[in-house]
């Protein structure tokens, strides 16, 4: 997996485990998808991360902080909020 | 506000919902009633009807499923993804599904039905989620005390972007006559009036779509669009009259009345009429008026007039009688009316009798745009 820019002190497995699905059934991450040739700055997985705080209003780092997994976990609806 | 993709939208306004199973967490009868007042919420701000069938292929399917359940997007269990639903469109569009892994309750404990359908709903009908934190399209589950909810102004643009305001519809049945758009000139000699109300110190004159205010130490007169101040409610007021100790205003339209505060629209409306204790042939009024010495208010329907006790909120006995015998020189029907400064303004088409509450006579008769400075 990716080394994500990630806070130090929470553990990246953990924090994966929520925000890889999150992200998959509501951004539109191809997981299986992930280019091997990954050059500087096109990180997906970083962009969706974005695209997410950028929809909720949430500070746009890129990075899984606890604002972001705290939104992530909070019961909502099924329906994609970006669409292809 | 967004809307999906390619803005999907019904192409008719009279839509049939079904359900098709039901959660064990409430009973039938508050997840039929959770389900109807979802669908109340987009009726009251848009064209659209939503009747119930109990067979054969509904526009919105209703179900509730746990995990995999054939439309490859299986539910999480407990908390996670409530429910979802489907953009309009043949077979599964438009269908709503509801996660029966979650605990589903008709007030703020676990999840409210409610709530969650009218989110759902909203998809149904072409909505996509909104960033609006108070919006109902924002994808987070957020407990609100159900009887006191409100449509965010962010929803009912949305929807009426889809479907327009709640009598935009082409004219189907005679009692939607199509209403002109251009704004009304006040000052034309055959100017008359479907409502007229005080409202916090302002006289509120109602014409068709619009409103017509005028502030009584002001001779301008403002001429607005009535959803620009209470989106939800129909055009085409039939009555107004304001009770000013309470600061509400009460409007009626056919066999529906709303409360208003201001521009704030109360909760638990609209009422019937029959609330208010009307027998069950009296469909709509012509005119009502409160009178704030006596604490009474007068309802107009055809020749006749009833009075309701706003104290003790209810009928006056012996009612109705004949307007002509009580108020003399006024009749035999009234179209609008307002109390003001110790007369009432009744309005008969193009004609305006002031009346004299104390003496209980006509004082004078004027144009009915007299409040304009024509």
């Amino acid at each position: 997996s990716y080394n994500l820019p990630v806070n130090h002190g929470t553990t990246l497995e953990k924090n994966l485990l929520v925000a890889e699905p999150y992200l998959e059934k509501f951004y539109g991450l191809k997981m299986k998808e992930l280019p091997l040739n990954k050059i500087k700055g096109n990180d997906p997985v970083v962009e969706k991360i974005e695209e997410m705080q950028e929809f909720f209003g949430l500070e746009v780092t890129g990075t899984l902080d606890s604002a972001t997994l705290e939104m992530m976990q909070k019961p909502r609806c099924g329906v994609p909020d970006v669409h292809d | 506000f967004n809307v999906f993709p390619r803005q999907p939208t019904w192409k008719k306004y009279d839509l049939t919902y079904r359900i098709m199973n039901y959660t064990p967490d409430m009973t039938r009868a508050d997840v039929d009633y959770a389900i109807e007042k979802a669908f109340k919420v987009w009726s009251n701000v848009t064209p659209l009807t939503f009747r119930r069938i109990y067979m054969g292929e509904a526009d919105i399917m209703i179900s509730f499923a746990s995990g995999v359940h054939g439309d490859f997007y299986p539910f999480d269990g407990r908390h996670g993804t409530l429910a979802h639903a489907y953009a309009p469109g043949p077979g599964i569009g438009g269908d709503a599904h509801f996660d029966e892994d979650e605990g589903w309750t008709a007030d703020i404990r676990g999840y409210n039905l409610f709530l969650v359908a009218a989110h759902e709903f909203g998809h149904s009908l072409g909505l996509d989620h909104s960033r609006d934190p108070q919006a109902l399209m924002y994808p987070n589950y957020k407990a609100v005390d159900p009887s006191r909810f409100r449509l965010s102004q962010d929803d009912v643009k949305g929807i009426q972007t889809l479907y327009g305001g709640p009598v935009n519809r082409p004219s189907k049945s005679p009692e939607l006559p199509s209403k002109p758009t251009t704004k009304p000139n006040v000052c034309s000699s055959s100017m008359t009036f479907d409502a007229i109300t005080t409202l916090r110190g302002e006289i509120i004159f109602f014409k068709d779509r619009f409103l017509m205010r005028k502030q009584l130490q002001n001779p301008k007169v403002s001429v607005d669009l009535l959803s620009l101040f209470w989106p939800s409610l129909p055009s085409g007021i039939q009555a107004a009259y304001e009770v000013e100790s309470k600061d509400q205003v009460f409007l009626f339209k056919d066999s529906k009345y709303w409360a208003v505060s201001g521009t704030n629209l109360l909760t638990g409306y609209p009422k019937n009429i029959q609330s208010l204790g009307f027998p069950s042939y009296v469909k709509k009024m012509d005119a009502a008026v409160h009178n704030p010495v006596t604490g009474k208010t007068y309802f107009f329907v055809g020749n006749n007039y009833w009075r309701y006790d706003e104290r003790s909120q209810s009928m006056d006995k012996n009612y109705p009688r004949q307007i002509a015998k009580a108020f003399l020189g006024v009749g035999p029907k009234v179209e609008a009316a307002f109390y003001y400064n110790r007369h009432y303004y009744f309005f008969q088409g193009a004609k305006q009798l002031e009346y004299d509450t104390f003496s209980n006579r006509v004082t004078q008769v004027l144009n009915s745009n007299s409040w304009f400075g024509c």
